[in-house]
């Protein structure tokens, strides 16, 4: 990442992630916002449809006109 | 591999309404099974947890994306990490100071020092004072409506970005003066000479006016904080006005003109502390011994910067540094490297003066930015305030860094920012294409 963190540790285990199979979630005992809900529905453009997300969020019109990048794996071929 | 199927996210504290110099941005982040865990302790640490989640997962050829087994804990080395944008010298759209937060944000830097107004236009739409922008702005489609401005506010907050509005002055204001009489009037061969200087202090009328100006924007502009400008006041229009030389016998000034600037921003800093504002100001200030509040921040802008560190700090004043990252200086190669090499405690002092050092910020001057470059010449360049303000003292090889800033500049224009290429020859996978 940039700015580096203060500390990072990684394996070479890997996690598939999948956009209909991955969903960000509040803790129950945790507060929770409006800010948090709507940096979820950011994240998860950004992190699956990178270059739409930038016209989503500048210009909503225009962007009701792109059309989404499907990831190339669908969710049946990761289901083991 | 395992499908990631959920980042639960914890926060220990109630949200806060808006970020402040004082916000805790520290999160821990865990990938070690189908569930991954964010905690941090306020909503700020959540937005920074959550842009280092998305900047570790990564297209796989076999998985579509995929992250792996991953524990972070992070926290920022300072707390205030600023980008400073002028749209006086010229106009800036909002949608490109949108972007341009949106931008700070993947780079986790939280303050948008907004220099709104400068001699060459007023393009801050008053409530109170509209005739100035109606007469100081380029033209009344080069302003930001107070609908422009909550909304440019609401995104940054969106984003836990903090917006410090300036309003710089006694000098700097020849734009304002279009509309409302509180200039000082230049004189040669004992006439007026139809120019304008500085504001003039001279005149109640200037001070009664800024108490309603500062009142509105401290209403308009939710940050604690508010910068108040200070820096290179010209004496030459003070000297020659002689209802400004009777001033300076009146007051036992003689012809020190640095006293009657000190005597204007003691009035300034007076007026905006009683608005419940606490202000950010040019090292000027403190170098012409204005007597300003204890939580005052003083931005170092000048060179030698060590040494003004030292001394901003040796009075006790919480202090941000600049000189060293003034992005409209322009050259042929890799900037960034000098930027990454600049550390704002770079300097000879005791812990306790390196702890006043808040932070710092990138400034990028209008006169020859605007909508059209803002964004290529501010990006990737303020890359290196932003890891050298947010990550450990000892991460400054900018040989080592040199391949996650590549990373991170393709990142950019993957997501539809197009952040100019720094390092000479090279290519991204998603090239822009816009």
């Amino acid at each position: 990442p940039w700015p580096k963190p203060q500390t990072i540790k990684t394996t070479s285990q890997q996690y598939a992630v999948h956009p209909s199979a991955f969903h960000f979630m509040v803790n129950s005992t945790s507060q929770s916002c409006d800010l948090l809900t709507s940096a979820f529905d950011r994240y998860y453009r950004i992190i699956f449809f990178p270059q739409t997300y930038l016209n989503h969020i500048l210009d909503p019109e225009l962007a009701k006109h792109e059309k989404q990048i499907e990831p190339k794996i669908s969710l049946a071929d990761l289901q083991d | 591999a395992t499908l990631l199927k959920r980042l639960n996210v914890h926060i220990a504290q109630p949200c806060e309404q808006y970020p402040s110099l004082e916000s805790d941005e520290s999160y821990s982040l865990t990938i070690d099974s189908d569930s991954a865990m964010l905690e941090s302790v306020t909503i700020w640490g959540a937005l920074r947890g959550l842009e280092t989640f998305s900047q570790i997962i990564y297209a796989d050829d076999n998985l579509g994306f995929a992250v792996n087994n991953t524990m972070i804990n992070d926290f920022p080395r300072f707390k205030h990490r600023g980008i400073l944008v002028d749209t006086s010298r010229h106009f800036i759209s909002v949608k490109t100071l949108k972007m341009n937060l949106e931008a700070m944000a993947e780079s986790k830097l939280n303050v948008l020092h907004f220099h709104i107004v400068d001699d060459q236009s007023f393009p801050y739409e008053s409530r109170t004072f509209p005739e100035i922008s109606l007469a100081g702005a380029y033209n009344q489609a080069h302003v930001y409506s107070q609908d422009d401005i909550a909304g440019l506010i609401e995104f940054a907050r969106q984003r836990g970005i903090r917006v410090v509005v300036e309003f710089d002055s006694p000098g700097h204001t020849q734009s304002w003066g279009l509309a409302i009489d509180i200039l000082t009037h230049c004189y040669s061969g004992g006439k007026p000479n139809d120019e304008f200087g500085p504001m003039d202090p001279s005149r109640n009328t200037t001070f009664d006016f800024l108490k309603k100006l500062f009142s509105e924007v401290a209403s308009v502009f939710p940050d604690h904080y508010m910068h108040l400008g200070g820096d290179e006041v010209d004496f030459d229009c003070w000297r020659s006005n002689p209802d400004v030389q009777a001033f300076m016998l009146k007051m036992g000034f003689g012809t020190d003109y640095s006293l009657l600037e000190q005597y204007y921003m003691q009035n300034v800093v007076d007026i905006v502390g009683a608005t419940g504002k606490g202000y950010t100001v040019w090292q000027e200030i403190i170098d012409n011994n204005v007597t300003v509040k204890a939580d005052t921040v003083v931005e170092v802008w000048k060179d030698p910067y060590p040494q003004e560190l030292a001394r901003v700090t040796k009075l006790g004043y919480r202090t941000l540094l600049s000189t060293c990252w003034y992005l409209d200086y322009i050259s042929y190669g890799s900037d960034w490297v000098k930027y990454y090499m600049c550390d704002p405690h770079n300097f000879n002092g005791t812990d306790e003066q390196k702890k006043l050092v808040v932070g710092g910020e990138a400034c990028l001057w209008g006169e020859f930015v605007d909508a059209t470059n803002l964004i290529s010449r501010m990006w990737p360049r303020a890359f290196s305030i932003a890891e050298r303000l947010w990550s450990a003292a000892d991460v400054k090889d900018p040989a080592v860094a040199k391949p996650r800033f590549e990373e991170h500049r393709c990142r950019y224009v993957r997501r539809g920012i197009p952040a100019s290429p720094e390092n000479g020859p090279s290519y991204c996978d998603y090239e822009y294409n816009r």
